[in-house]
């Protein structure tokens, strides 16, 4: 199901934004 | 992790995306991230059409805090 999938991808690069500020804040490499 | 934690990471990670302090975030603040954050402009601008709930251009801190919490808990809580 491509909305499934579409999900899946949004789900994935909201993980990667989040990590990012997380890793960007504790000032982790 | 503490509720108030989470509230103060979310209000930092938000003041992090919107430097002019306006109390909103544009599309405009989240493709000038691309050069601190390892993700393109492409994948900054879906996570803005992500968390930009209502579609009016605007994400305003309910809507990240909805996004946030989405990534934490894999449930949106308002």
């Amino acid at each position: 199901d491509p909305n499934m999938k579409a999900g899946a991808a949004n789900e994935g690069v909201l993980a990667n934004f989040f990590n990012s500020l997380l890793s960007k804040k504790t000032g982790a490499p | 992790v503490g509720q108030n934690t989470i509230l103060e990471k979310t209000h930092e990670f938000f003041q992090m995306c919107d430097i002019e302090n306006k109390g909103f975030i544009t599309r405009r603040d989240m493709q000038r991230l691309n050069g601190g954050l390892p993700l393109s402009a492409e994948e900054l601008e879906n996570v803005f059409d992500t968390l930009d709930s209502d579609s009016n251009g605007y994400l305003t801190l309910d809507e990240f805090s909805s996004g946030f919490s989405e990534f934490l808990f894999g449930q949106k809580v308002s």
